[in-house]
């Protein structure tokens, strides 16, 4: 597997470290310290070895300290894994466009097809609730009209008796 | 024209640039440093030979050159060193999708899209909300249907009860008794036409 | 200009899960 980029960071700080300390050779620095090399040759030695040293401490702290500060580890294997997610893709990914608004509206988009879908289920729901009542609404309706019906056939039948009353009537006065 | 790689540093929480700015200058403050304290070491250590003719110029000349060869590849160094770490450790691959913004992946609309799905959800608001007063004018027009249908079944009754009444008195059916009286009265009225003919 | 940047991109990172949060809230409350 491709190194990670955590190992790939430390391997080329390590490099760049070699290389500046093989750059800044022994015989670079006794020769361009000549004079006090020439009188203390030892010295000149430890001195160099010193330097060498203190300089690659100082810098390997650095970039310690810049790890730490950045969570560099973590951040460097997190992205790792996004990376190898995306390996299958080739196309160039959605970048932000640099409008926000733009950008934004997608973050909408799942909230508002669940709303969508939200509202059209509540809607059925109250479709067929009110088809129910209109069906009972309807047959009342009937109902109503029905007993008006009988009322009306009750009331003829007692007009009628009137009528016959009145005959009856009319035939006591003759 | 400057690459921000601001999708790294919307990753990392800073630029990379900046980053290797940082390390860059502190790279190079630390040589500076440990040149400076190369050369005390040596003034010092040169105190301790009073008789010999190394000038303290001198030493700060050689410091000079040294420090100066340093940088030089230090420069070269850190620039390849930069490059590489922009190009394949702090930067984020053109395919790759941060895992916030994973949502445009999944739903890349567009303006008119996303306005159409908003009208969507506007309609079915108004929809429901006319489905929801008409379920309350149904419901009321049922509360209503209730009141009348006691009202006429009052009436019914009211019939009811009036026709038990006669049927308790013997005139089980109205229309019959007054057609039957009026028949008798008829009959009576002959019945007395014939009597009053007869007695003539 | 970098700080600019950082500032930025933070929000392009932070802001989106913020602003859902109000839509969501809005969105909850109509349902409600």
């Amino acid at each position: 597997a491709a190194p990670g980029r955590a190992q790939m960071f430390a391997t080329v700080v390590d490099t760049f470290l070699e290389k500046l300390v093989a750059a800044g050779s022994y015989q670079r620095f006794a020769n361009c310290y000549r004079c006090f090399y020439k009188l203390q040759p030892e010295m000149t030695r430890s001195i160099y070895d010193q330097f060498i040293s203190q300089l690659q401490a100082s810098i390997k702290e650095e970039i310690q300290e810049v790890k730490n500060e950045g969570n560099l580890e973590t951040v460097f294997n997190s992205l790792d894994k996004i990376v190898e997610e995306a390996k299958n893709r080739e196309e160039p990914a959605w970048r932000p466009s640099g409008i926000p608004e733009e950008d934004i509206r997608s973050a909408m988009v799942p909230y508002l097809l669940k709303h969508r879908s939200y509202l059209q289920k509540i809607l059925k729901e109250k479709e067929e609730e009110n088809r129910k009542v209109a069906e009972s609404v309807l047959a009342g309706r009937d109902r109503i009209a029905e007993l008006q019906q009988q009322i009306q056939a009750r009331k003829h039948a007692w007009q009628a008796i009137s009528k016959e009353q009145r005959e009856l009537v009319m035939t006591f006065k003759e | 024209s400057v690459n921000p790689m601001a999708y790294e540093a919307q990753f990392f929480g800073f630029t990379p640039q900046t980053c290797m700015l940082r390390i860059y200058i502190a790279f190079q403050d630390y040589l500076f440093e440990v040149m400076l304290v190369v050369e005390s070491v040596i003034l010092k250590k040169l105190d301790g030979f009073p008789g010999c003719k190394i000038s303290p110029l001198q030493i700060r000349k050689s410091t000079e050159k040294f420090l100066l060869f340093m940088k030089e590849h230090l420069d070269k160094l850190f620039s390849k060193m930069e490059e590489v770490l922009l190009q394949l450790v702090l930067n984020i691959p053109k395919n790759v999708l941060l895992p916030e913004d994973k949502v445009h992946e999944q739903y890349p609309y567009s303006k008119e899209q996303l306005e159409a799905l908003q009208d969507e959800i506007h309609q079915l608001q108004k929809q429901y909300r006319a489905e929801a007063s008409a379920g309350q004018a149904l419901r009321a027009e049922l509360e209503e249907q209730k009141a009348v249908q006691a009202e006429l079944e009052k009436i019914l009754q009211w019939f009811d009860g009036l026709e038990n009444t006669c049927r308790e008195h013997g005139t089980g059916n109205f229309k019959e008794s007054f057609a039957f009286l009026t028949q008798n009265a008829k009959r009576l009225q002959d019945v007395l036409k014939d009597v009053e003919e007869k007695s003539k | 200009f970098d700080e600019l940047i950082v500032e930025t991109t933070t929000k392009r990172k932070q802001w989106p899960k913020k602003i859902l949060m109000h839509a969501i809230q809005t969105m909850k409350a109509e349902q409600e």
